[in-house]
């Protein structure tokens, strides 16, 4: 979920 | 999402677009290199490995959707049905002098060791370079045509776009990606050599050719 957080953009 | 953002991403589809229409059109990929569009089809592929643990918005899965399928497409025309006009005798950049960098500061420099996040950071630092193929065929061949240009333009005005929606989303939310910043920063300067020439040369109708 960091990942969700974080990533975004394209 | 912000303006600069949705500029961007468009920038982004738009340039698609044009090397899509352009080969198709042309029914030749003359001019384009190949290994360039092979980068970016793993930069999409390392990075929206997402699109099936995480979801964002429609936009998000629509795009990330779009920027898979047409990168794949690219590399069907360039290799396999125009592949007779393919000029592969100009495109000889060792693209293993990128994917491996790029994959070994992946490892050492992340937010998070994981599979995903380690792939995420990977294709950030590989698109950041991910031109080079093409730019050094333009400058192997000395010029570009026009609708090359078109693309590389609109290719290059994305990760610039980028750079102010980074800026805008700091100001306003606080959020900064310091990994995507500083490779974003990268991308866009590499491009600054083309965006001049392409600024006094081609939108003043002339042909972009590199001084002898």
């Amino acid at each position: 979920s960091k990942h969700l957080e974080r990533h975004d953009e394209l | 999402m912000n303006i600069f953002r949705l500029t961007g991403d468009l920038a982004h589809l738009i340039a698609i677009i044009i090397l899509l229409h352009k080969i198709w059109k042309s029914r030749s990929c003359a001019g384009i290199s190949g290994k360039s569009q092979v980068l970016f089809a793993l930069v999409y592929t390392t990075r929206y490995l997402d699109l099936v643990t995480s979801y964002v918005s429609i936009y998000n899965t629509f795009m990330k959707f779009v920027f898979l399928a047409t990168s794949y497409a690219t590399i069907y025309l360039i290799y396999v049905k125009f592949k007779a006009t393919y000029d592969h005798n100009h495109d000889t950049f060792r693209i293993e002098f990128l994917i491996l960098p790029s994959l070994a500061l992946a490892l050492l420099i992340n937010h998070y060791f994981n599979f995903l996040e380690v792939l995420w950071t990977f294709s950030i630092y590989l698109e950041s370079v991910a031109i080079l193929p093409q730019l050094f065929m333009v400058s192997k061949t000395g010029e570009a045509e026009s609708i090359t240009s078109h693309y590389l333009f609109a290719l290059g005005s994305y990760r610039a776009l980028y750079i102010l929606n980074w800026i805008y989303r700091y100001a306003t939310e606080g959020h900064y990606d310091l990994i995507a910043i500083v490779a974003g920063v990268v991308q866009t300067v590499l491009y600054c050599d083309f965006f001049y020439l392409y600024i006094t040369k081609v939108l003043k109708g002339k042909k972009l050719q590199l001084p002898a």
